[in-house]
């Protein structure tokens, strides 16, 4: 049965058609993933891919990887990068090009700006799974959290805890001249 | 990464090797690198929540199993992707003016509760109790979910840590911030919309009241009732 199964396999895929992407916003980019999902070969490898395209001046809203670590090879443009790590300090703060090559550890929280007309990055990560959490946006972790939490944690009133969590309505994508889905600070 | 670690002669009873005193509370840490707990793969810690405590959202680098050993709580997660299932508003309508707060699940936490926590998944709990809440957690730092070093590894989502992460044995040690401080503030107002000093307050740059603080008025978190609780409003 090996003839119809394992050697048959589905073993590539395009991630750079704009058609089949997960996240689109035309003013801001795509991104596009590849999973053990959409390409169940990657099952055996543990392993999954990420094509993001960014125009300029938009943004990777700020996002961790919870079970990967990430290799993210940057195919065209320029973008800003900073990471930060478990101790919360800044470890990578720099302008990443075409043909360089950054790693993230799991956890490491991250946040990219282009700054050309097309950032363009492949990214692989070491899980056929691999999920992010956000720490900004409509599906963040501080939108999952109370209120009393925000306010306690981060010794703010309850209108600046509803601000953080509900001002920005993307969840992966938006503009870094903060413009686009900004609410009523009302 | 581990050669010999399980060639062990002789077991020993285990003592916590750090303490994170905090506002409220305190954290108790194993030192992973002992003999049986090395050739375990795993680390382990017990935290005590003073009444009126919260214990801020952090996620850690490997899963956990927790048991609630004395005291009770409230305990959320926030699990990436999933919605805010518990809502307070008056018609239902989120953005009309009764709204009050939406957010993911709030569990209630007693004697005895078990505690399966993935790895990356963020968790905080508050004492609602009178007495200390009480909570043992091994680490699995062995596990296939935990891609980095054999070390446990906290990130902070609020507060701080200020004695660092002594148990990673390195010579300097800092003081451990949380995730927001190492952003840019400006990177912060942008992903946020909000103000640029609202985004420095999310770096609790000055506050040094560690990663357990004491709960300031109600904590008024949307919760269903325990068994037995009466209900605060009569249906009709």
């Amino acid at each position: 049965g090996l003839e119809e199964t394992f050697c048959t396999m589905r073993c590539t895929d395009n991630l750079d058609d704009p058609s089949r992407a997960d996240v689109y916003k035309p003013q801001l980019g795509y991104i596009s993933t590849l999973n053990s999902y959409t390409l169940p070969m990657l099952r055996f490898l543990r392993l999954s891919a990420l094509r993001g395209s960014l125009r300029n001046d938009a943004m990777v809203l700020p996002h961790w990887n919870v079970n990967a670590n990430e290799i993210l090879y940057v195919t065209n443009g320029q973008a800003h990068v900073q990471v930060v790590n478990d101790n919360g300090n800044r470890v990578f703060d720099q302008q990443i090009s075409k043909g360089q090559l950054l790693a993230i550890p799991q956890g490491f929280a991250v946040a990219k700006t282009a700054q050309s007309e097309r950032f363009e990055w492949i990214s692989f990560k070491t899980n056929d799974n691999a999920k992010i959490n956000t720490l900004a946006g409509r599906t963040s972790v501080l939108r999952g959290l109370p209120l009393e939490v925000l306010t306690n944690g981060f010794q703010i009133s309850v209108e600046e805890a509803r601000r953080v969590k509900f001002n920005t309505l993307e969840t992966t994508l938006t503009h870094s001249s903060g413009q686009s889905g900004r609410r009523s600070d009302a | 990464q581990w050669g010999n670690e399980c060639q062990l002669d002789q077991l020993n009873v285990l003592e916590p090797s750090h303490v994170l005193k905090c506002e409220a509370g305190r954290i108790e840490i194993w030192d992973h690198h002992a003999p049986q707990l090395r050739c375990s793969g795993v680390s382990f810690d017990r935290i005590v929540i003073e009444p009126q405590g919260l214990y801020l959202p952090t996620y850690f680098n490997a899963p956990k199993l927790s048991f609630v050993v004395n005291g009770r709580g409230l305990m959320g997660r926030v699990i990436p992707g999933c919605a805010e299932t518990f809502m307070d508003s008056a018609g239902g309508q989120w953005q009309g003016q009764g709204f009050r707060d939406m957010h993911q699940k709030v569990e209630h936490l007693r004697r005895g509760d078990t505690i399966a926590n993935p790895a990356g998944i963020s968790q905080w709990i508050h004492n609602n109790g009178n007495e200390p809440l009480i909570i043992v957690s091994v680490f699995d730092i062995g596990n296939n979910q935990n891609q980095l070093d054999r070390n446990p590894r906290a990130f902070h989502l609020a507060g701080n840590n200020p004695q660092g992460q002594v148990w990673l044995r390195k010579s300097q040690q800092e003081p451990q911030n949380n995730m927001f401080s190492g952003f840019d503030p400006q990177v912060l107002a942008q992903a946020f919309k909000i103000k640029l000093n609202t985004a420095q307050q999310l770096q609790n740059q000055k506050d040094n009241r560690g990663n357990i603080v004491r709960v300031q008025g109600p904590f008024g978190v949307i919760r269903p009732p325990v068994r037995g609780e009466q209900r605060q409003e009569q249906d009709n």
